[in-house]
């Protein structure tokens, strides 16, 4: 199913949800 | 995202058209659906029998370019531009967008210098007004620019049609997120249990210094 | 009084055909409608009241208008009149309008819009002037200051099936949406705008100019986690000082969030103290792409 597997692609790319330097410290 | 939403509406009205065409009429179909405003889903199309028939014959052109806009990029063209028809500028616009949601697909930053190489947009306003007008305010980017590090940072971004290979690349990832989210509930758990044992003791503890404490009083009177 | 009254109405009736619109208002006012010589029913002096509000606002007299109206207002209630109801509502909508009071004039004409068709003004009301009332909304929504009224009158505007097929519609969908309004559609809507709703501001610019900025920013803030000055004045068409003092302006009144760095010219949109906060979004935005699926997937009985 195209459509299923295209939101599924979108989906797993939403993680991690932020990337950065600052977030790793504030997450930490 | 809310624009993955309309892609299958707006891919089937092609699918239609196409199963009733062959050859010239489904190289033509090829070209509407290209340029189509909103449409940047084409596997459908691409599975559809008359679409899969033009490989060999002499709208094969046709053919290679549907599978460029539903798995390449800008610069995939043009190092095969010779063998494509030329684009016109609402494809070139399509694939320029298509570009970008395969650029996010690897990179929650996407640095200015590698966008504008990758799109052939030098100048740094023209490439701001065609993120935000063409990819975020279309709806097939989430993201955010920063000017003082010269970048996208992405949010969220439309999926595109799956490449082969991917499929495991997605299922690894997702058999990932299961792993790593049983490990955290199990840890959460271990937690929780820990924390009632230590409340119960704690509970306990002072039941019994309470009680130490009536038995002390009781006898001085 | 009653030979006064005839007479003031027809030199009015003169004055209005040779388009003397305060000279006949005057001519009106003159009528004692508090006589105690002589019966005057409210309906009379409602009609009057309106009457004369209405041509006070063609030489556009807000200020005597209101005070006329607000007259009326007294007596709207007491007189159940559709028709003249119908006026009242259209002249009080309009002098809020030339007062520049763009929020409640914006709701005014809503209601003025939604105006049902009955027997007795069937002839005076037709889609075309419901249609006029709408777009007049849509104006002055798009006009009046950014704040939580505007917002919701934005929604049920841009909500509102009728509005897609005005010609206004792109604009208002760009405002709904906080998106960058381009110079070339701005210029397009103040084509279209009242001689008042045009008028300079004291610090020089239009009422529109200053609605567009503001509005202009707030969308930059959503679109940049920083920018500097020199390029958002390019994007919203004017001085990079000029963006900076209004950027300061509108961080200091609380209405939007960021800090400045004048050193390097730039304007950092959002306090890094948020970073958790949007990553609490981004997973509940997970989560929500994830039950989409699946909802889908059962959907296809799968």
């Amino acid at each position: 199913d195209h459509s299923l597997l295209r939101q599924v692609s979108s989906l797993v790319r939403r993680l991690p949800a932020i990337d950065s330097a600052h977030f790793r410290e504030e997450f930490l | 995202m809310e624009v993955e939403g309309r892609q299958v509406a707006l891919v089937e009205q092609f699918v239609l058209l196409a199963k009733n065409v062959r050859g010239r009429g489904a190289a033509e179909i090829v070209k509407q659906a290209t340029c189509e405003p909103g449409l940047f889903a084409f596997g459908e199309l691409l599975d559809t029998p008359s679409i899969q028939e033009l490989q060999g014959s002499e709208h094969a052109a046709a053919l290679d370019l549907l599978r460029l806009f539903a798995h390449g990029t800008w610069t995939d063209y043009k190092n095969h531009a010779s063998s494509l028809p030329p684009l016109t500028p609402p494809q070139i616009l399509k694939l320029k967008q298509l570009t970008v949601m395969s650029l996010a697909e690897n990179s929650k930053t996407l640095p200015y210098d590698l966008l504008s190489n990758e799109l052939d947009i030098s100048n740094t306003r023209e490439l701001e007004d065609f993120v935000i007008n063409d990819c975020m305010y279309t709806g097939i980017l989430d993201a955010k620019l920063d000017q003082r590090q010269r970048r996208v940072e992405v949010q969220a971004s439309a999926g595109r049609d799956i490449r082969p290979g991917q499929l495991q690349i997605m299922a690894g990832a997702l058999e990932d997120w299961l792993k790593t989210s049983e490990e955290l509930l199990q840890t959460i758990q271990e937690k929780v249990t820990y924390a009632e044992r230590l409340s119960e003791e704690h509970r306990k503890h002072k039941a019994e210094v309470d009680a130490r404490k009536d038995e002390a009083t009781k006898s001085l009177k | 009084e009653d030979q006064v009254s005839t007479i003031r109405e027809g030199v009015a009736s003169i004055y209005e055909r040779d388009e003397e619109w305060t000279q006949a208002a005057q001519m009106l006012s003159g009528i004692d409608l508090d006589t105690g010589m002589r019966v005057v029913d409210d309906r009379y002096k409602l009609e009057k009241c309106i009457h004369i509000a209405m041509l006070y606002l063609q030489d556009d007299d807000a200020v005597n208008a209101e005070t006329f109206i607000k007259k009326a207002s007294f007596l709207v209630n007491s007189c159940k009149e559709e028709a003249l109801e119908l006026q009242y509502k259209v002249c009080y909508a309009r002098i809020l309008d030339a007062k520049r009071k763009f929020q409640e004039a914006a709701l005014r004409y809503y209601e003025l819009s939604q105006w049902e068709k009955t027997n007795t003004v069937a002839n005076r009301v037709d889609e075309g002037d419901l249609q006029q009332a709408l777009t007049a909304a849509v104006t002055c929504t798009i006009l009046a200051g950014a704040g939580p009224q505007r917002s919701r009158m934005l929604a049920t505007l841009y909500k509102d099936e009728r509005c897609a097929a005005l010609p206004v519609y792109p604009i208002l969908q760009k405002v709904y949406l906080e998106r960058i309004l381009r110079q070339a559609e701005v210029a397009a809507f103040a084509q279209d705008l009242k001689p008042h709703q045009q008028a300079l501001t004291a610090d020089g610019s239009t009422v529109l100019a200053r609605a567009v900025i503001e509005h202009n920013l707030l969308s930059a803030s959503k679109l940049y986690t920083n920018i500097t000055f020199l390029e958002l004045g390019a994007l919203l068409g004017i001085a990079p000082d000029k963006a900076e003092r209004i950027a300061a302006r509108m961080v200091a009144q609380d209405r939007m969030k960021g800090s400045i760095d004048q050193v390097e010219g730039i304007i950092q949109f959002e306090t890094e103290t948020e970073e958790i906060k949007q990553w609490d979004h981004q997973i509940a935005a997970v989560c929500f792409a994830v039950n989409g699926i699946l909802d889908n997937m059962q959907k296809k009985g799968m």
